[in-house]
């Protein structure tokens, strides 16, 4: 484990908990999009089919199970809760996002490093994981107004996918035999999803004023 | 890579 991949981890981690704080404490989940959501609990579902079959260490069992129980309590919340789901704006949150997933299943099944179940679900989850976040930028560009937390909140998982290209480079350069395409194309793509917001949200804090995204 | 290195991220 290098800092990089550790402060991905962590910057991870963190805008769950921001989500989970304003959604636990503030009990409104405006401005966030539930499709995004369901793609995210999805992605870790296939992702972590390993979960009890393959141990790396304790470190990546316990983060696995908080981004698993994470996820699904978000959703459950957004969509069940008697009070948080009466903040979700359904009428900005209109993507189709189930059809994202044909695209991903497809080019999982051709484009995977092993023909097996197991790894073309991993495959699948980690192309899902590259366009998860689109149904919520669409979202962000239709409400215009975004508040802290929910600017936080992108602003950390955008901040995540840029640490992990860091420590793909840094294992690049370290561990031998260290090449994984689909991931990097994958990764890169995600990353670059949030360049446009990234882009607003540094130019909102240097000059102190509300994050605004333009028309 | 092994598969157990290529899954060793989250």
């Amino acid at each position: 484990m290098n800092i990089f991949r550790l402060a991905g981890d962590m910057t991870h981690l963190a805008s769950v908990l921001v989500l989970l704080l304003k959604i636990h404490t503030i009990k409104s989940c405006a401005g966030i999009s539930l499709k995004t959501q369901e793609l995210f609990a999805i992605v870790f579902l296939t992702r972590y089919l390993d979960l009890f079959t393959n141990f790396i260490s304790i470190y990546n069992t316990i983060m696995k199970l908080i981004f698993l129980g994470s996820s699904f309590s978000i959703v459950w919340y957004i969509r069940r809760h008697r009070v948080v789901r009466r903040s979700y704006d359904k009428d900005q949150d209109t993507f189709r996002h189930f059809f994202l997933m044909w695209p991903c299943l497809i080019l999982a099944i051709f484009i995977n490093e092993k023909f097996t179940l197991k790894e073309v679900m991993w495959t699948f989850s980690i192309y899902l994981e590259a366009i998860a976040i689109l149904p919520q930028l669409v979202m962000l560009q239709r409400t215009r107004n975004i508040d802290n937390l929910t600017g936080q909140y992108i602003f950390l998982l955008g901040a995540y996918r840029a640490f992990y290209i860091l420590n793909w480079i840094y294992r690049y350069f370290t561990e031998e035999h260290y090449v994984h395409w689909i991931t990097w194309v994958a990764g890169v793509i995600q990353t670059l999803l949030y360049g446009d917001f990234f882009y607003y949200y540094f130019q909102s804090w240097k000059n102190n004023v509300k994050l605004e995204l333009p028309a | 890579g092994t598969e157990a290195e290529a899954h060793d991220e989250l």
